[in-house]
């Protein structure tokens, strides 16, 4: 079994060398990680495992890359090899990144964007290196799905200091601001993804698209009290039954507040928070109002 | 002071009416 | 407050600058301050001696345009066209901004109709769309469109210079609004005590009752 693994791995670099990325993988991936016979640690079978789930990524199956992963995440607990770890960490981030579970990427690959000890093995991982870690994870935000959930993380993306100095800044402000995103502005966006993001679903829109017309439906939700399907579509740039099908879907999974009335072709957009309760919070605005005059008085030695 | 009479300005508008007639009705 | 503590410093800027540009220049400054897409506030600048020296000048015209942005309207403008300098786009845009304000001030609840008569507008999508990106996305207005009733429902609005005479009003809206807010309070308080008059007379009259059940079953 040692003089099999030693071919595999000697052929395995073989069919890296001329990029045929899974079939080096399918190499590797023949090695027996579970034999009786052979005494071998976690460490080596974790880097096995990584290095299988890298090289299906390469040629973007992340079905196969993820199946590796999962076995990996078995035994990086047991790991004390920190550079190794570091690549299972970010093969994670990118294989929840191309499996569109874009919220647990982006947590991951804002975790990685914080990392504090920079220097594995005489490798040093650069500024530009956690600016990229940085972006990724405000890209994966910006396109998971509009909600709560994703407006916990743009907050905490936005108010992190670093943000303020990416290129994807003004968008992530537009985003967490919820403000309705214009064609120009999205398309700008959009020549700075990767393929997968910006693949074809079974509806035939792409993965962007669905995500700005949620987030600009949503954002809709805040502008109107009540918006017909006629106009809302023409806001959405889709057709009113699109638009009223995406909104029913919204709304029935809790990411948005409202109700339908078909018969009137209206979506009446509902809060969070009952009438009294806004008749308070608007009493405490006036409030605040009032103690800002005031201090702007007091500012002023009035 | 031209800004605080501004904001004083902004604040007066959002002060609330209490004193309509359909204020009345809905408080009694 | 938010939007003043943004245009104070440019307030600034366009006041440092009045003080030293005179006539032509100070006709330029004119323009430039109504232009800028982030300032609402004119009264400082109409103060400077420089700015008033217009008056009867051949820039003169100038100065009644930077009366028009501190408190005057579209409309307004309309009527006076031919005597005042041709607006450019930004101006055009910054003067019907300050419609919606003017408007704001008397109105909570905002017709589509009155918004489109008085900004010439003529459909609800443009209308919509000037009052998201250009009045509530600037920061100067706060509200929820309603199609279905056709109206603007104004939450916050910012306040523009106050016009002559406007002050006087103002404080006699602030002492209703403390008289109302007074009395309001004295009838609540009132309410409340009645409340609790009636539950101590309520609480008395069960005590009552009970002890008259407990004396029968004794007996």
């Amino acid at each position: 079994e040692e003089q099999v693994a030693v071919i595999r791995e000697g052929l395995a670099e073989v069919y890296v060398d001329e990029e045929e990325w899974s079939k080096a993988a399918q190499m590797l991936s023949g090695i027996d990680l579970e034999s009786g016979i052979r005494v071998l640690d976690d460490t080596y079978k974790l880097s096995k495992c990584v290095k299988i789930a890298q090289l299906y990524l390469e040629d973007d199956d992340a079905v196969s890359a993820e199946t590796y992963i999962k076995k990996a995440s078995f035994l990086v607990n047991n790991s004390k090899d920190e550079g190794l770890n570091l690549q299972y960490k970010v093969c994670y981030a990118r294989i929840l990144d191309m499996k569109r579970k874009f919220l647990e990427a982006a947590l991951r690959y804002y975790e990685l964007s914080q990392l504090e000890k920079r220097e594995f093995e005489g490798r040093q991982v650069d500024e530009e290196e956690l600016q990229q870690a940085l972006t990724a994870a405000v890209t994966c935000t910006i396109l998971a799905a509009a909600g709560p959930q994703r407006s916990r993380v743009l907050a905490t993306l936005y108010k992190d200091e670093r943000c303020s100095k990416l290129n994807i800044y003004p968008i992530l402000q537009k985003v967490y601001l919820e403000r309705i995103l214009r064609k120009p502005e999205v398309d700008a966006f959009a020549e700075e993804l990767k393929p997968h993001q910006k693949a074809l679903l079974p509806d035939n829109s792409t993965v962007l698209d669905r995500a700005m017309i949620e987030h600009n439906l949503l954002s809709a939700s805040k502008l109107y009290t009540n918006i017909s399907f006629e106009e809302l579509g023409a806001l959405l740039g889709i057709g009113s039954q699109k638009a009223e099908k995406i909104a029913a879907r919204m709304i029935s999974e809790d990411r948005m507040k409202g109700s339908i009335d078909q018969v009137e072709g209206i979506i009446h957009f509902g809060t969070d928070i009952e009438e009294l309760q806004q008749w308070d919070q608007q009493i405490m605005n006036i409030c605040q109002a009032l103690n800002d005059v005031l201090d702007s008085m007091a500012k002023k030695g009035l | 002071e031209h800004s605080l009479l501004r904001q004083i300005s902004s604040l007066v508008r959002r002060l609330p009416a209490i004193d309509s007639p359909k204020f009345q009705d809905d408080f009694l | 407050m938010e939007i003043e503590q943004r245009q104070s410093e440019l307030v600034e800027q366009f006041v440092a600058l009045a003080k030293t540009a005179r006539g032509r220049a100070a006709a330029e400054l004119i323009v430039h301050a109504t232009s800028h897409r982030s300032l609402f506030a004119f009264a400082e600048l109409l103060s400077m001696p420089h700015i008033i020296e217009l008056q009867g000048t051949e820039h003169a015209n100038f100065l009644d345009l930077l009366r028009l942005f501190a408190h005057g309207t579209w409309t307004d403008y309309k009527k006076n066209a031919s005597q005042l300098p041709t607006l450019g786009i930004d101006q055009e845009l910054k003067l019907k901004q300050l419609t919606v304000l003017t408007l704001a001030e008397t109105m909570k609840v905002l017709p589509y109709d009155l918004l489109m008569k008085q900004l010439d507008i003529s459909n609800v999508r443009q209308l919509e769309d000037m009052l998201i990106n250009d009045c509530m996305y600037a920061g100067i207005v706060k509200g929820k469109l309603d199609q279905r009733r056709r109206c603007f429902e104004v939450q916050f609005a910012a306040g523009r210079d106050l016009r002559p005479g406007q002050l006087e009003a103002m404080i006699q809206t602030l002492a209703n609004c403390l008289s109302t807010s007074d009395n309001l309070l004295l009838t609540i308080e009132e309410k409340i005590k009645w409340a609790d008059s009636m539950n101590e007379l309520n609480l008395k009259h069960k005590k009552e009752i009970e002890d008259k059940a407990e004396e029968l079953r004794k007996n």
